[in-house]
């Protein structure tokens, strides 16, 4: 069983954007896929408005089994989604012990999906660590800009501390460029600097295409609303890669 | 003096290059100006790439006077600092009580600035909490995609919340579009919905510019790195609004 955690402490590097189609794509390639938000913005199911009823709230403090939280969006699509109550979530497991394996130790019992993905907010926080700890395989996507490329490095750090601290062996496995318009100077400079630090790792490049922020307001992967756009193309070939890579 | 939290929980919006640009801008028409990042991650000391010492950390939780702690940038400009020791006062702050006000309480004898502008990190967090509660008027830079409403509807709750709860008449004052692309459906509609619902408040948007991102890069405000661009003609106007709100 495959987990990743799609993390960058950056905002808007299309963490979630590569959650959603990623997984849309696996799914469709008949792999059974759980989506898990540990946003409390909750932008997965934002993105698919599922009906539910519990959340990560409710799974992580109130103890509620996984399948009571777990819903399902597509064919062979899980999520299970977040909203503002994960706020709550990370206040009240602050104050406890071993609070930032919760995560792993409520995920032990998930067994039956091929492939698990975590959505991560932007920031260092307690949820961020619970997902790096428990999927130990991070996917981090990076737009095409400096800003971005200053947040990898205070997360490669973060990353280091954990593996001291806790003992485990969490690897960022593939960077994923973000927002890449090869007419800009910046997008082809980016990209070559982050396939000098992460020689084999980096991705071919997802491309800007509004058509992949059109699809989120119409609930939409980018395969069902614009299955032959660039956005289409590039997460294809990221879902590919991602299939190779065992 | 006037005091403006630059605020958004979704990430990347533009807040720190609204930052970056609006003080810079303030700053040249004469306006004595104060940044002060309380982001862990530290744009804005990334941005400018100052010589500092102490930074919002020393501030807020070693009661360090606000003169050792701020750094000049620029003529008129000047830089509260942050990094990630401010995701430790965070945690620190979290055990106080009164927490939610110690940024007002500390910057109560910072007083011979033209304008104080916070420029906020992704997130519900306290320190956001800090700087609406210190500011009492929030700027929203809103990028033109649905996932960005989304998080406007969330940050009104929260604002609405924090007005009850504290008794205290935190406003949104301006709403600013960034990342306009006028060639996009997209960007036309986010941007007519936005004045729909905060009709008056709504600025000029700011395009997509790539010489933006590429100041940071330069460690240089727009009007420095291409004073000639759309980048700097949009920073301008917002200036300009910003000066006429009074
Ligand atoms: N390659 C792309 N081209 C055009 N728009 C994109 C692309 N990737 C993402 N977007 C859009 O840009 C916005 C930001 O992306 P997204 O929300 O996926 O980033 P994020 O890293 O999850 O943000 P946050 O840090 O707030 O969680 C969204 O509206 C999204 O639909
Ligand atoms: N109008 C624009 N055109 C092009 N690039 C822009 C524009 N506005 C901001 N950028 C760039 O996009 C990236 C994200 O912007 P920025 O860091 O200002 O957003 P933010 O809201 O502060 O992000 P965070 O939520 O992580 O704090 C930066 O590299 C920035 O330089
Ligand atoms: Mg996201
Ligand atoms: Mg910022």
């Amino acid at each position: 069983m495959k987990k990743i955690a799609i993390i960058n402490q950056k905002g808007g590097t299309g963490k979630t954007t590569t959650a959603v189609n990623l997984g849309g794509g696996l799914a469709l390639e008949g792999y059974k896929t759980l989506l898990v938000d540990v946003d409390p913005q909750g932008n997965l199911a934002t993105w698919f408005n599922p009906e539910y009823e519990r959340s990560l709230y409710h799974f992580l403090v109130e103890d509620e089994s996984p399948d009571s939280c777990i819903v399902e969006v597509r064919e062979n699509l899980y999520l299970l989604p977040s909203d503002k109550t994960a706020a709550q979530a990370e206040k009240i497991l602050t104050g406890q012990t071993s609070r930032e394996t919760i995560l792993m130790r409520k995920m032990s019992e998930v067994d039956d999906y091929d492939v698990i993905i975590v959505d991560c907010p932007p920031s260092l926080s307690l949820l961020n660590q619970n997902a790096l700890i428990y999927a130990r395989t991070a996917y981090l996507p990076v737009s095409m800009n400096y800003l971005a490329l200053v947040g990898v490095r205070n997360l490669l750090e973060n990353i280091r501390q954990i593996n001291e601290i806790m003992d485990r062996d969490v690897k960022v496995s593939l960077v994923i460029p973000t927002f890449y318009d090869k007419r800009t100077n910046e997008s082809k400079e980016i990209y070559e600097t982050l396939k000098e630090h992460f020689d084999g790792k980096v991705t071919e490049p997802i491309r800007t295409n509004v058509r992949l922020s059109e699809a989120s307001s119409y609930n939409q992967t980018i395969f069902e609303y614009a299955p032959n756009s660039h956005g289409a193309e590039d997460y294809s070939t990221l879902v590919e890669r991602v299939i190779e890579n065992g």
